[in-house]
């Protein structure tokens, strides 16, 4: 029973009513929903952020009509391969960034409005055997790729009309990438995370593979969600989906590394642990704003957490409708959004 | 963090290493 579990957290930290229910979308035509975002969208000289939903074979955008209510615009129907996530570009402006595949990324398309034909489209931008890709600042998207024969990293600067300006070869590490996160602040820096437990750091304008730092065997397949350079370190928030519990730390749902890149080596600044009653593997997915952390728990829970404090500050517990699969934060900062499979999604104030 | 645990640090170190770092 979800409820009996959270009762001693709820008296002793973190609670459901830090997040206030804004908004409900609930879209009908969905039976699976695969993903959601926000887009910032601007049509008639207004600029607003939007929300985008995914089921595995259509992707809606939605409009605000009123405070608390969505209004679908449109439904770009993709045919036969599904959609396996939508991609964030942070900051660009009418442009939805999709990743299709069966069981892992085939290609990667834009979805977007043509001013010049008056009407909806989408375009492919890259095919292959995508193991991890990430929508960077100014309409950039990193991809690895990975054959037998090849390893390809590659930045693509995207166009608003859905094709591609340039393209730039960034050097593979020896192991697949899983995961990529721009460096805050920086530009050119990108890093990685990669199957060997491994964090790359890479310059963007000349493609150098400039460092492989060990992250650790303890937390295998770790996933990079978040970096920022700060006095000379660059600290990395990981996510650790398959991290085991253990007596000193819990379950370490994230943990915020700093990695002197000079030297290679690393230190945990903190640990972001799994609400009490709450053990084993039970983190399902999550997403990072800023120095907030978000995850699904294999309990249908939903659990946010402050990052730099380890503390967890919420917890949203299945309601009636059944357990929650999705958790996501707006763009912006403007809240977090959560998501069942039936194509119900609700947006909270944090 | 121990600064000493992590050894010495440059604020500079993303253009240090792009400077040593084959092209």
């Amino acid at each position: 029973d979800v409820a009996e579990l959270l009762t001693p957290m709820l008296t002793d930290g973190p609670r459901e009513e830090s997040l206030q229910l804004v908004s409900e979308i609930k879209d009908s035509s969905c039976s699976c929903t695969v993903d959601v975002s926000t887009v910032w969208w601007e049509a008639a000289g207004s600029r607003e952020l939007r929300v985008v939903t995914a089921s595995e074979s259509a992707v809606s955008l939605w409009e605000p009509l009123a405070p608390d209510c969505w209004g679908k615009v449109y439904t770009w129907h993709l045919g036969e391969i599904p959609v396996i996530q939508i991609v964030p570009l942070l900051d660009a402006c009418n442009l939805v960034c999709v990743a299709l595949g069966e069981l892992e990324i085939g290609e990667i398309r834009l979805l977007l409005y043509s001013s010049e034909t008056d009407s909806f489209k989408h375009s492919l931008v890259k095919t292959g055997n995508i193991k991890a890709v990430v929508g960077l600042k100014d309409q950039r998207l990193v991809s690895s790729s990975r054959t037998m024969q090849e390893h390809q990293v590659e930045m693509v600067l995207l166009s608003e009309t859905g094709g591609s300006k340039d393209r730039q070869t960034l050097m593979p590490p020896e192991e697949t990438v899983t995961a990529f996160a721009e460096v805050e602040g920086m530009r050119e820096a990108l890093v990685g995370t990669t199957a060997g437990n491994t964090v790359v750091v890479w310059n963007l304008k000349t493609g150098q593979l400039l460092r492989k730092m060990n992250i650790g065997y303890s937390y295998p397949a770790s996933i990079c969600h978040r970096a920022y350079s700060d006095s000379g370190l660059l600290f990395v928030v990981l996510s650790h989906p398959h991290a085991k519990e253990s007596e000193s730390c819990g379950s370490p749902a994230f943990r915020v590394v700093a990695f002197n890149p000079r030297t290679g080596r690393s230190a945990g600044v903190m640990f972001s642990c799994l609400p009490p009653g709450h053990v084993g593997r039970q983190y399902l997915e999550g997403d990072v704003w800023d120095t907030t952390g978000a995850a699904v728990l294999t309990s249908g829970a939903v659990a946010v957490w402050d990052l730099l404090r380890g503390r967890c500050a919420a917890v949203l517990p299945p309601g009636p409708g059944g357990h929650w699969a999705l958790a996501r934060w707006a763009a912006g900062g403007a809240g977090l959004l959560a998501g069942r499979r039936d194509g119900t999604f609700h947006l909270y104030r944090y | 963090c121990n600064e000493s645990d992590l050894g010495p640090i440059s604020l500079n170190w993303f253009e240090e290493l792009s400077a040593e770092a084959p092209l």
